[in-house]
């Protein structure tokens, strides 16, 4: 299972949070516009944050991200 | 397994419940509005609460959540 | 394996009814108006029981919970 | 696999019959109008018994249960 | 893997044959007319008999089984 | 892995050939007009004949069984 | 995994041929017009011959044995 | 998985090529016209020959195989 | 998992290359014009070149090889 | 699961971070136009960066990698 | 999990890179115009660079190679 984030400006941050009991983040990965990331779910990361506009594909389709 | 909530106004809570035993809050992430948190359930969490206005992808389909 | 539940009235019901030989209630979550409860089926809970008008958002499609 | 049932009456009977070369009923869940239960299929339940007005969601499709 | 048996007359049937070597009944469910059966192939389950005018959801859609 | 047979006419046989190296039958089911019986692949069983008249539901769709 | 074979004239042969490194016939099934057999692929059968008149049905549809 | 051969001539050659380091015919079944083969991959068996005309009946849908 | 070769000329070469560290040729199967080859990746063989004039079916459609 | 990314002017970086708590470039994997990388997630490589004009088609269908 | 590899020029590239922490280049196999290779991921094989006019099939479609 993996997502893809489509930057649409510079510093989106796609932020891993740990698995496990306790929940803080343990990577942020900033693209700048046009990048894109693709992320796993993994022993490491159970939740994904994402700020900054950028598209994120899913298995739901297209959600928009937005900058404050 | 995976869901996507996707902000749209300040201050959205994403509460994780513990699996087991004992249903308690083990964690509460706070969004702004145009955040994206991308969550799975997972060995501590069996249940997901959401507080405020925003989308749910879900498999389901786009479930509003709405502030009170 | 999860539901979405979609209170659409205050103090909605969302109850865990144990796994195993006997069945009693081990948690029961309450939800305020358009608040958004995704729950699974776990070690614990092998029904679940709903009161009050609310959405649920299960396999077959969307079932409505009344209040009596 | 989990089915659910719609109560369209009071008094609705969802009844567990047991796993086993023994076959008897383990469980009976009283349904109000309105109220909706979710029950799996268990090491305890590999038969499920539906008494009074109710709609019965399954991979099926909607079976609709009547009093007599 | 379970079936659905409506019952549209009283008296109707449901019939266990044992798995294994041996093929028996090994418990006869009765349904009067407007109840519901839901029962999966088990251990002890391997063939599934039905006497009586009933309606029998599958895998394979709506069976009409007749009384004589 | 199950089939559903609905007996057109009184006597239809069903009959479980064994699995294994030897090819025998182990058991026979009769069925009335009307009857419904639904048979799974086990241990004890890997084919089925079917003599008489009677509607055979399976993968592949419904296959006529006719008698001589 | 199963085929299906419906008879369309007396003495259709349903032929298993052995699985491992010799290849030889194990078991002859004999069909009369109207009758059906139900053959799985087991631990002694992993090809089948099908000889004279006959409907095959597969997972690739219906294939039509003739006869000479 | 198993594929069908369907023999459109006599003589048609359905051939058994050996799994494993070495690659060799260690069987080969011959059909005549309106014959059916059902032949699964095996452990012996990792590549299939068609020699003569023939409709084989794959996932892929029917290819026709010629005769010289 | 297995692809399907039908040769449209004579000498149409099937090449099993080895799997693991090392890659290299280990068996060259040779079709004739209306011959067909059902091959799987097994063991010994991670990919499969085809030389010569054929349709080649797969899991991504037919793909023609062309003769030089 | 694998991506694919088609280079769509010169200097495309495809860059592999690390599996684990560590997040780091563990290889940047470098296309010139119209060349073609098709990489799979693995046992190092939980998420990949793409830099640079590029399609990437993935489960959710074709994004578009831009240049700054 | 496979793809398909169509030259449309002779001398294209399919370049295997090396699965684990190190990633280089293990085998390049050469096509020449309309020879096809079908290449699996393997345990060495964890990314598949093309270069050269080719048409690649995988699960995302048709993605076409072009040489420089
Ligand atoms: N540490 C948490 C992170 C998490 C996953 N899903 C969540 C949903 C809500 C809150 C936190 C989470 C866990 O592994 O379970
Ligand atoms: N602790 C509970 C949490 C839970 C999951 N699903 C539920 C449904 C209803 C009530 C509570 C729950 C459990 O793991 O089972
Ligand atoms: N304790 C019961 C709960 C239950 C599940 N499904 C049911 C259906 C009917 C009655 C009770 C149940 C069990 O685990 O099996
Ligand atoms: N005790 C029985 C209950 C049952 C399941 N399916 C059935 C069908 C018919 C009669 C009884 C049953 C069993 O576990 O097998
Ligand atoms: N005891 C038999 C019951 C059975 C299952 N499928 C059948 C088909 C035909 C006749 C008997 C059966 C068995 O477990 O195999
Ligand atoms: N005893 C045989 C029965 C059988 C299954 N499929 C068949 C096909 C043809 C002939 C016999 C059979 C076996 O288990 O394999
Ligand atoms: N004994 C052979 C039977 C067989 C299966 N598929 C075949 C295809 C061709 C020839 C023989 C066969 C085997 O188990 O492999
Ligand atoms: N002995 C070979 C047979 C084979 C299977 N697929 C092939 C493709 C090409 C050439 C030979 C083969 C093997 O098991 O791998
Ligand atoms: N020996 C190689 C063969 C191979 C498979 N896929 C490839 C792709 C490119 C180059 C070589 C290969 C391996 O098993 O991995
Ligand atoms: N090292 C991280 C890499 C990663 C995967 N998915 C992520 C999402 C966000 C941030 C980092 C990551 C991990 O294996 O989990
Ligand atoms: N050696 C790397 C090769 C690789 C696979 N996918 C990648 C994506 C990006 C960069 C390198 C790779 C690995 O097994 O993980």
């Amino acid at each position: 299972d993996y997502i893809v984030v489509q930057a649409e400006e510079n510093g989106v941050n796609v932020i891993g949070l740990t698995r496990g009991k306790d929940t803080r983040l343990h990577h942020t990965e900033i693209l700048d516009r046009g990048e894109i990331l693709i992320a796993q779910f993994t022993e490491q990361t159970s939740a994904i944050k994402i700020r900054g506009k950028a598209k994120v594909f899913c298995r739901y389709g297209v959600v928009e991200a937005e900058s404050r």
